[in-house]
């Protein structure tokens, strides 16, 4: 699970990388 | 591989500071990942499948007017993914209406199409729309096709979504549709085209409701509509009998998709006893029925009811004994669970033991 802000920020950094 | 695990976090996210992040920041990059995709024609379906349904889930009106555009362009659209993208627009979710109405004139195919369908009903039944989509000539000669189709399995969720749509639609419309469910050759679809029949005012299909609680292969479907339409005490007495809920429940699971797709043919009492389960660790009544499918390779097989209801296909045979079919399912079980006790292999031995140890 998802509990806190910072791992959100870790995941969403992760997806642009890939993305990328 | 990576981008599905990253996708499942965004459906996972329990607290709203990390939602709110998760919005922001996350949402944006998948809407762009999404038009990119469709802007160069790289579609990996797979991958767009699944960030549709994170749109789905967020709930947002920038994710529905993609999952719309997906949908218009009939991305993928016999994967069975879309029935669970659409599943998440129910009567809370914000954008609803919106999906609705905007893919009211497009001819969607496949499970895309069924989906769509059976949403509309839901969000009809609930007031939350008020013209019911598949209200059109067009929309009905894609319904006609659907009743009509010979290989039934395809298309049975569609018929019987059809049969459930009938009070949303036009009556000189829906008439020749209600005739063709009434007469369809499955009778789920027949116990949805009663229960239509029932809300367009005529209560003369309530004994064709009845009279399908009293077989087991259809009972449940048939209690569930007498249910719904508020006529408990209808049900006949015997279908509350443990062994004739029990043959009720594993014709409801041997009738899933994903198993035979409908119930069998014949089904029959093999055994029935009280033991101490080991996977429950209680005393229970445990069934065991052997089924037969007249026109499977298959045949037929054994199934339990009692702790969690399933047939061990290809494992079990109505030729072994009944002891030896138990001990395969407390294995199964075990191992389902992570029980400790669990044996590495299935094998009637190791079940034995563990079943007699408490027995």
């Amino acid at each position: 699970n998802v509990s806190t802000a910072e791992e959100a920020t870790i995941i969403c950094d992760t997806v642009a990388v890939l993305l990328a | 591989a990576a981008f599905p695990v990253l996708l499942g976090l965004f459906e996972s996210i329990v607290c709203k500071e990390a939602m709110h992040v998760m919005q922001e920041q996350g949402l944006p990059l998948l809407y762009a990942a999404f038009d990119h995709a469709l802007s160069c024609e790289r579609l990996d379906a797979d991958d767009l499948l699944l960030i549709l349904k994170v749109f789905a889930i967020h709930g947002t009106r920038d994710g529905a007017e993609r999952i719309v555009r997906a949908a218009q362009l009939g991305i993928a659209s016999q994967r069975t993914m879309w029935s669970v993208i659409l599943e998440q627009f129910d009567e809370e979710h914000p954008q609803s209406v919106f999906m609705i109405n905007r893919l009211k004139d497009s001819l969607l195919l496949g499970t895309l199409g069924i989906a769509y369908l059976q949403r509309a009903n839901r969000l009809a039944a609930v007031g939350a729309i008020q013209r019911h989509p598949f209200d059109t000539d067009a929309r009905c000669r894609q319904m006609t096709a659907w009743l009509r189709d010979a290989d039934h399995l395809r298309h049975l969720q569609a018929a019987i979504a059809v049969a459930a749509s009938l009070p949303y639609l036009d009556q000189t419309r829906g008439r020749d549709l209600l005739a063709l469910a009434l007469d369809h050759h499955s009778p789920c679809v027949q116990i949805e085209a009663a229960v239509s029949t029932i809300r367009l005012g005529n209560l003369s299909a309530r004994k064709l409701l009845i009279r399908w609680c009293s077989d087991p292969r259809y009972s449940r479907i048939a209690m569930r509509s007498l249910r719904f339409l508020g006529w408990v005490d209808a049900v006949p007495a015997g279908c509350c009998h443990p062994d004739f809920l029990a043959t009720a429940d594993l014709c409801q699971w041997l009738s899933q998709p994903n198993e035979y797709g409908r119930p069998p043919d014949r089904i029959e009492l093999m055994d029935t006893r009280v033991l101490y389960w080991p996977p429950t660790d209680d005393l229970r009544q445990v069934w065991l029925f052997s089924y037969h499918y007249d026109d499977h390779e298959c045949s037929g097989g054994v199934g339990m009811v009692g702790s969690v209801t399933c047939s061990l296909i290809g494992e079990t045979t109505s030729d072994l004994p009944a002891a030896d079919v138990y001990a395969l399912h407390c294995c199964c079980e075990l191992q389902n669970n992570g029980d400790r006790r669990a044996p590495r292999y299935r094998s009637v031995k190791a079940g034995k033991t563990l079943v007699d140890r408490y027995n």
